[in-house]
């Protein structure tokens, strides 16, 4: 927030003050303008001689508020094939979209009319190629409209943010953006800047859009007033950098032009961003012409910030920059932009280095995640490749997958910084898979390129797919562009700096000099921060006071995709301390202390893992022959006997060879006829009936002799009254069962009785009771004998006796 | 399903032997040379009225001669893009 002040800058455009992104207007309230618009125009810089074209459905280039500005060498009707992009008109207002875009860029100042541009001097033109069918043929003459003259090309359109669509340029649009960066503006690059998707609410991802996710484009997000994240944003790994826009029906909007002369608070979206990006862009050019397509894009890396923008996923990269997947780098701002411009030297020259490239295939398994590496050395033996310092990082994929919206894809840097080049899409039920798909990410931007690279891919199902389906990686490169030396951290880069406005009031028109004359300020251009630093921070100083600014540590630098990336006095659990590079290096998953980042290499392991003496390796489990004991969190070896034991060393699960489970022991196998007796350790003779047993009672056999029977753990000569023998399948003696009910003795198959109990009568087998029944009259012993109930076990007492002496 | 190709009635076409030869091919095989794309040289966009305006399917005739006259290096029916304002 920043304290209105009475000296800033006053328009009589009429909806000036609504304009809250660009200025305070409540000189007794706190405001928010952290894009530091108003900043940079107090140093001077309005855009001037700088050409900015809006590619769209045309601009009313006879807005009042644009007929200033408008420059027709700026402007071509593609659609149309002429040079008046005017749009075309109807009922709807249809095409509204251009002139929206190009009010925000470099609407007149001060002329009590509608709003004031970013860059208010800057010449607008408007390239009209939405209007009717859109092909690469189209695309490709837009983005190449007089390179050498239109400096910034602002684009806020793309292919459709359904959450289904994976598209981007043609042959021919590629073309032109790649003629655009090496010839357009004399040969320093044109500008492109994108506005990023806007399917939000379709959970859309901006690297399935390859305008967006281009190394030749600036892609632009949107956040609202208060830093949330507007409903229509989409992220990925390839936005730079944020403005803000219209959000929630609570927050301020944006005002812009619109069509048939008028003014409007209805413009939102990503479309918003675009052009405000490229109008500050335009007063960095004024502030250094000379800057080439990517010193833009190094500044805008440097100068946008985090702020109070709301992400979940803010991280510090290798390089120390905040970067998130929702807004890149931050909100830009338009006053640092400028003061870096001033004096801002050159980029070294780009490299490209092809760091990794795979075409083994790999199954894409349902729930898993597939991980893949590649060290490179970033072509580091062949010079005009080599990349020490990464700008953009290209991941390029050929993929077969049932159901595309299924797949997530992460990027991971030697650094750590974790990019996820593709989110899962809910309604993206393609079976295209990708084919030489690039992702292009920016998190990496300014970390060193050498090192190990991972490629992560993950297919989480949704519901209405066969989870038997499978994907697969057929291919994947890795590509670097950065440069071989630092971009900006040499020793001959801090110039001495302007310590004054470079602007004179005569070079001003007169109406715009007197409005500057009473706010001209001569400005210490102090930008490094000058405040304390951490103490943990090194004699490189910092850029602010936390330990996450520092440029360098006293004692060790922590680094992570979780933690970030601060200088701390001593490594935390989980990491060790590398003294030689200052820096804690993580242990292996599941130590807790190590002295080195190998699996073998632990000295004590995290909560749930055990630590295995003999390897000093942490595991889940313990391997066969040992035991966890939770107390020391240790994986104890069992008695030397068991093969697999519980909770203690003698408490055996299963035993080694020649060893039998006695008991929760292991003991020696003994001979036949004899067992293992713990109390003398020796085996002893069972009894003579056993052929196995437990002990040498006669009621502790387990296998009888030969020719005795088992009988209530018994071995017996024959059966006693009321058993039968029978032999049992897999057992080397007889067994002694009961016969039925009431039976004293029954036939070796134990079917049938042969002598029945005192007051029973043998009748087929059975063994019926001697009474007689009182109720069985003629009809119903006729029944009995019709159902044959005599004949089941189960009714044989049903009076049978009686029906049959009844006959 | 997925979405549909939608072809048109434009092609480009690269020709190296400068714009009166690509005007001299355009008219020898029905289209009309609307001039270079852009800025990008001996790239040149065709225009042929006979053909359907708009398709699922890439129409095969006469004009198909085009790709393989020996004075053209490449050709591409343009398809129709469905882009949308942010």
């Amino acid at each position: 927030h920043i304290r209105a002040d009475q000296n800033l800058l006053y328009f009589n455009d009429p909806t000036w003050s609504n304009m809250w992104y660009l200025h305070c207007e409540n000189k007794s309230s706190r405001c928010r303008s952290e894009m530091n618009i108003m900043a940079a125009w107090q140093r001077g810089y309005t855009g001037k001689n700088v050409v900015v074209s809006i590619l769209d459905d045309g601009v009313e280039r006879n807005h009042p508020d644009l007929v200033q500005n408008y420059d027709p060498f700026a402007s071509y009707d593609v659609n149309g094939d002429d040079q008046d992009p005017s749009p075309r008109y109807d009922a709807n207002n249809e095409n509204k979209h251009g002139t929206r875009c190009a009010g925000e860029v470099a609407a007149s100042a001060n002329n009590s009319y509608c709003i004031v541009g970013i860059a208010y001097n800057a010449r607008i033109g408007g390239i009209r190629m939405l209007d009717g069918d859109v092909t690469d043929v189209v695309e490709a003459k837009s983005l190449g409209i007089r390179p050498d003259y239109i400096d910034i090309y602002s684009a806020s359109w793309g292919p459709d943010d359904d959450g289904k669509t994976v598209d981007g340029p043609g042959s021919l649009a590629r073309k032109a953006f790649e003629d655009g960066i090496k010839k357009g503006r004399k040969g320093l690059g044109s500008i492109f800047v994108w506005a990023s998707g806007n399917g939000g609410r379709e959970r859309d991802y901006c690297s399935c859009d390859g305008y967006t996710n281009s190394i030749y484009t600036i892609s632009i997000s949107s956040t609202t007033e208060n830093g949330y994240k507007p409903w229509y944003l989409e992220e990925c790994a390839s936005t730079l950098a944020t403005t803000y826009s219209s959000g929630a029906f609570y927050e301020r909007k944006i005002v812009t032009t619109d069509l048939r002369q008028r003014c409007t608070d209805d413009h939102t979206g990503t479309s918003v961003s675009a052009p405000m990006v490229a109008g500050i862009i335009a007063l960095a050019l004024e502030a250094n012409p000379l800057l080439n397509w990517r010193d833009v894009q190094h500044l805008l890396v440097k100068t946008s910030r985090s702020v109070h923008l709301r992400a979940p996923d803010w991280r510090t990269n290798g390089a120390g920059r905040k970067v998130s997947h929702l807004y890149g780098f931050g909100l830009v701002d338009a006053e640092a932009m400028v003061v870096e411009a001033k004096k801002w030297r050159t980029v070294p020259s780009q490299h490209v280095c092809v760091g990794t490239s795979d075409k083994r295939p790999r199954f894409i398994r349902a729930d898993q995640l597939i991980r893949t590496t590649a060290h490179t050395n970033a072509c580091a033996d062949r010079g005009g490749q080599h990349v020490a310092y990464v700008e953009h990082v290209v991941v390029q994929v050929t993929i077969s997958h049932p159901r595309r919206g299924d797949l997530q894809i992460n990027l991971i840097s030697p650094s750590g910084t974790k990019s996820q080049l593709l989110g899962r899409r809910t309604f993206d039920y393609s079976n295209e898979g990708f084919k030489n798909w690039e992702f292009m990410t920016v998190h990496c931007w300014g970390e060193k390129a050498e090192g190990e690279w991972t490629l992560e891919i993950q297919d989480i199902p949704s519901q209405l797919r066969n989870p038997e389906t499978q994907g697969k990686l057929k291919e994947w490169t890795l590509i670097l562009y950065g440069t071989a030396e630092h971009p900006y951290h040499s020793a001959s880069f801090h110039h001495s700096r302007s310590r004054t406005l470079d602007i004179s009031a005569s070079d001003l028109e007169p109406s715009k000099a007197a409005v500057f004359q009473g706010h001209l300020e001569f400005i210490e251009e102090e930008d490094e921060y000058i405040g304390p630093c951490h103490p943990e921070c090194g004699d490189r100083g910092c850029d602010g006071p936390s330990e996450e600014q520092c440029l360098n540590c006293v004692h060790y630098s922590l680094g992570g995709v979780k933690t970030g990336r601060k200088c701390v006095s001593a490594c935390p659990s989980g990491f060790m301390a590398d003294v030689a590079s200052r820096r804690c290096r993580r242990c292996h998953r599941g130590c807790e202390t190590c002295f080195g980042r190998g699996q073998n290499q632990c000295s004590s392991c995290k909560r749930g893992f055990y630590f295995q003496m003999e390897t000093n390796s942490c595991t889940i489990s313990c391997s066969a022959g040992t035991y966890a004991d939770d107390s020391l969190k240790h994986c104890l070896k069992c008695h030397q006997n068991c093969r697999k034991c519980i909770g203690y060393p003698d408490r055996c699960a299963v035993c080694k060879d020649g060893f039998s489970l006695s008991g929760s022991m292991c003991v020696p196998d003994c001979e036949q006829g004899t067992f293992y007796n713990p109390a003398f350790m020796k085996c002893d003779k069972c009894h003579s009936s056993c052929q196995a047993c437990l002990g040498s009672g006669k009621d502790q056999c387990t296998q009888c002799a030969k020719d005795f029977h088992l009988h209530d753990w018994r071995c017996v000569p024959f059966c006693g009254q009321g058993f039968y023998s029978e032999e049992i399948p897999g057992l080397p003696h007889k067994v002694c069962r009961r016969c039925e009910e009431n039976c004293v003795s029954c036939e070796a198959t134990g079917k049938n009785c042969v002598r029945c109990k005192e007051g029973y009568s043998l009748l087929s087998g059975s063994c019926v009771t001697n009474h007689t029944c009182s109720n069985a009259d003629e009809m119903f012993c006729e029944m009995v004998k019709s159902s044959k109930l005599c004949e089941r076990k189960l009714f044989i007492q049903f009076c049978c006796r009686t029906c049959l002496l009844a006959g | 399903s997925n979405p549909r190709t939608v072809y048109s009635n434009h092609w480009a076409v690269r020709v190296p032997g400068g714009p009166e030869v690509a005007s001299e091919l355009a008219a020898k095989y029905g289209y009309l040379n609307l001039g270079q794309v852009g800025n990008l040289e001996n790239y040149y966009h065709f225009y042929h009225s006979k053909t359907i305006k708009r398709s699922t399917y890439s129409i095969r005739g006469t004009h198909s001669f085009l790709q393989m006259d020996p004075k053209v290096e490449w050709v591409q029916q343009q398809e129709i893009k469905k882009r949308v304002k942010r």
